[in-house]
């Protein structure tokens, strides 16, 4: 979860 | 999401908005580097490959479809349409990018944060992106006289990355896990490549005069 929440940015 | 980052996202989707604009009114790509367009659309193919398998948030899709979009259609103006490829130098857009994309791709595999075929694809964007705009600025100092809309595009996606390392530093210092070594490192890197621009863009506005790079 938090690699997917890291990915947040364009 | 913070000011810094909308505030980059909405400059960057200027500046491809300035681009389209430009192409598809005028129906003229003069002094639009072609190659920095294609590594461009490859950023955007290698970094949005989990456009539909990982959903973020309504902003973050349609943005993404947005970029995709506009940087592909305008690799298909200047390649296709017939009559914005004939406002294309190709004799002075001869930067070899593709010397760009193999070192980039063998630095995503060396350095990356986890080796899975999205993470080094991922990295590879980073790495391509902050290099993408070489064969622009050598074009621009070749192109006599700059026309506002492409120094204003190139204006526009140089700020777009200076705000997102403010972006960067605000969640490093709001959220508690938030370090990405590779992300910023590559992001200073592609902005510093600005550098000499931003001067010379910022001296034209200031007397009022033509936008000049020197050779």
């Amino acid at each position: 979860i938090k690699n997917q929440v890291d990915k947040d940015e364009l | 999401m913070n000011i810094f980052r909308l505030a980059g996202d909405m400059t960057h989707l200027f500046s491809v908005l300035v681009l389209l604009l430009k192409i598809h009114t005028i129906k003229s790509c003069a002094g639009v580097s072609l190659k920095t367009q294609e590594l461009y659309a490859l950023v955007f193919a290698a970094r949005y490959l989990d456009i539909f398998t990982n959903y973020i948030s309504l902003y973050n899709t349609v943005m993404k479809l947005i970029f995709l979009g506009s940087s592909f259609s305008i690799v298909w103006y200047m390649r296709y349409h017939k009559i914005v490829r004939r406002s294309y130098d190709k004799d002075q857009d001869t930067f070899r990018h593709y010397f760009l994309i193999l070192p980039c791709l063998l630095l995503a595999l060396l350095i990356n944060e986890k080796f899975t075929f999205k993470e080094v694809m991922w990295t590879f964007s980073l790495y391509l992106e902050a290099v993408a705009i070489l064969p622009q600025l050598v074009l621009l100092q070749r192109t006599r006289n700059i026309d506002n809309l492409t120094g204003q595009y190139v204006f526009l996606l140089g700020a777009y990355r200076a705000l997102y390392i403010l972006n960067w530093v605000y969640r490093y210092f709001t959220e508690p896990h938030f370090v990405h070594w590779i992300t910023w490192v590559s992001g200073l890197v592609q902005t510093l490549l600005y550098a000499d621009f931003f001067y010379y863009y910022f001296q034209s506005w200031k007397n009022n005069q033509k936008l000049h790079l020197p050779a």
